[in-house]
């Protein structure tokens, strides 16, 4: 199984210019990522997941343009494994 | 063990344990359910859906889950609401008489390639399996897939996108065997399709804000979000967001809810189910009955108003 080594972010944009500068993210595809919970209207959450390798980046960028973020996720990968932990032992 | 009644729900299933509870369930449950297979999707697995009827072919409600492959909170509470729904017959009076009057259709996995991909290899998957020659990546998002409004604005034709919509409508069989089931019964009268994650009850529209629709069609669609509500936060005090999606969240083109609306059928919801907040598509086990018991409260208040307000 692919592994997720990262965060989930929590995004709270505050107007129309934040949302379309989230949006312009998306696309870049050396960040790898991956939007659970989009951008759309002003003051409501958006949810992203953040491979390790672009964690950095990203926050310099929320930060310098002063955009509001959490980290809702502190590691993917440990809530999968005990997802997987939690059905391979119902399977058992 | 589980053949007597005893399937936990409160835990995460591969594909075959929830095929083989369906099973479980029409076994134990002769006179009121059945398996019907409506398609296969690309890599061919089975597209069953469980038909509650006491008899003939009524008008129906279709409830549909697992469009989304990663949200597997969905998928778990399917089994849990056909449970329910079956149990409930004879013994819950508005369960008895909804059945006795409409059939229900639940089809607990409707992107059964996707689940099984995002159990097997990468949680993080979302669309169909299908193939597009010339593109590296596979799969559609079987949500933007439908002949409605396709290619308008919102949808994404990036073929890498979670929320790619294909260069032509109903492409995905996974879309099209729904489109050509509604068609051909023809008396399906609520849409209901589940996902999970951010709390939503939606009505149409996505393609268009609701300004330029029918008012009064669209102060119907109110009245049952506003009943359903109140029955949805009843039980943990969840509260949902409710709303045309195209106010609530954003524009799209070709969406299912829209393509259901757009046939005639009046009660086109979407819902997305609970979560705590905080795990999103990776809510955890121990959730998964918390949220199909409340989810069934809205449910069952949606199925009343229909029958109650039949047209």
């Amino acid at each position: 199984q692919e592994t997720f080594v990262g965060q989930i972010l929590e995004i709270i944009p505050r107007n129309e210019e934040q949302i379309k500068n989230l949006v312009e993210l998306e696309p870049k595809e050396h960040l790898q990522l991956n939007f659970w919970k989009s951008p759309t209207i002003p003051g409501e959450t958006a949810h992203v997941r953040v491979p390790f390798v672009s964690i950095q980046a990203v926050k310099v960028f929320l930060e310098s343009q002063g955009i509001v973020y959490f980290i809702m996720m502190e590691s993917v990968q440990v809530l999968l494994d005990k997802k997987n932990e939690e059905m391979l032992l119902y399977q058992r | 063990r589980e053949w007597n009644g005893s399937f936990n729900f409160e835990t995460y299933r591969i594909l075959e344990e929830i095929s083989q509870e369906m099973n479980n369930l029409v076994a134990e449950h002769p006179g009121l359910g059945r398996k019907v297979n409506i398609g296969y999707p690309f890599e061919n697995r089975l597209m069953n859906v469980l038909k509650f009827s006491t008899g003939g072919d009524k008008l129906a409600i279709w409830l549909g889950a697992g469009i989304h492959a990663w949200e597997w909170v969905t998928q778990l509470s399917s089994p849990w609401t056909a449970s329910k729904i079956a149990s409930d017959y004879g013994n819950d009076p508005s369960i008895t008489l909804i059945l006795d009057i409409m059939d229900v259709f639940l089809l607990p996995v409707t992107n059964p390639d996707g689940y099984v991909l995002s159990q097997t290899k990468t949680h993080m998957y979302r669309k169909t399996r299908s193939k597009l020659s010339g593109s590296l990546c596979v799969g559609v998002d079987p949500k933007w897939n439908w002949d409605t409004g396709f290619g308008g604005p919102g949808a994404n034709n990036n073929s890498c996108s979670n929320s790619y919509h294909r260069p032509s409508a109903n492409s995905e069989v996974e879309v099209k065997s729904l489109e050509d089931f509604t068609k051909s019964h023809g008396e399906v009268k609520a849409i209901i399709t589940l996902h999970s994650y951010s709390q939503l009850f939606l009505f149409p529209w996505v393609y268009a804000c609701a300004e330029s629709h029918n008012f009064d069609e669209l102060e119907i669609k109110n009245e049952v979000a506003q009943e359903n509500a109140q029955s949805l936060s009843s039980l943990h005090g969840t509260t949902y967001k409710m709303g045309p999606v195209c106010l609530l969240m954003y524009q799209g083109s070709g969406g299912s809810i829209d393509w259901f609306n757009d046939s005639g059928i009046k009660y086109s919801f979407v819902f997305a189910l609970r979560d705590t907040g905080l795990y999103g598509f990776l809510l955890l086990a121990n959730q998964t009955l918390p949220t199909a018991k409340g989810t069934w409260l809205g449910l069952k208040t949606i199925m009343e108003h229909i029958q109650d307000h039949p047209y």
